[in-house]
């Protein structure tokens, strides 16, 4: 464990609290893409399959059974409790866009051709793509209220700290994981339009808005 | 098991 890793760890998790939070308090879900959430759903069950068989350390097990219950929590806020206020028209982003290529390269590039390392492949090419219909809304309802700027801030933070975890393990310990690291870096760039917009608008106390 | 496979992060 390193400093940049479990920053992003807190990073990551502070988003996932933020969205729940907001949620629940304001009892709504405008301007949250509840695809994006799916998306989520089927990276952390994708990838935390070895959660029972293969115990790293307490902190590693807690932080995978709040991500998983955390992001199931917020599927059924959006499609069940307050579906009525689930903005569908504008979250129509096609997902199958994403999850479709993913898993075929997932079979096609990966370290071990076994099912469990063939899911977390598939979890972690999903995991770069899948805030895209999230993104998509925001610049299709052209704003975010200011709470899911920063829910999006900290959630492309955690992946960018990441990063300079990978650089860290690599220059450290000898470790480096290409298919997390390639990955790592498109997940962080599909940001960077959304990273400018919320260090000029947001930062400044303005609400954000992009360009229609 | 061999590191590589060993997926020790979130």
């Amino acid at each position: 464990m390193n400093i940049f890793r479990f920053l992003g760890d807190i990073s990551h998790l502070s988003a996932i609290i933020i969205l729940l939070l907001k949620i629940w308090k304001s009892r709504s879900c405008a301007g949250i893409s509840g695809k994006s959430q799916l998306l989520f759903a089927i990276v952390f069950t994708t990838r935390y399959l070895d959660l029972f068989t293969n115990f790293i350390s307490f902190y590693n097990t807690s932080m995978k059974v709040v991500y998983v219950a955390s992001s199931y929590a917020t599927v059924w806020m959006i499609y069940s409790k307050f579906k009525a206020t689930y903005d569908g028209n504008h979250d129509t982003f096609r997902v199958e866009f994403l999850i479709v290529p993913t898993a075929i390269l997932s079979f096609l590039v990966n370290h071990d051709f076994t099912p469990l390392e063939i899911l977390w492949t598939f979890s972690i090419y999903l995991e770069s793509v899948a805030i895209l219909p999230q993104l998509f809304m925001v610049s299709k309802t052209g704003e975010a209220e200011t709470i899911t700027s920063h829910y999006l801030f900290a959630l492309g933070i955690y992946r960018t700290l990441y990063l300079f975890n990978w650089i860290w393990r690599y220059q450290f310990e000898e470790f480096f994981d290409l298919i997390a690291i390639v990955a790592g870096l498109v997940q962080t760039v599909l940001y960077c339009d959304f990273f400018y917009l919320y260090i000029t608008k947001v930062l400044k106390g303005k609400k954000l808005s992009l360009p229609a | 098991q061999d590191k590589q496979f060993y997926h020790d992060e979130l």
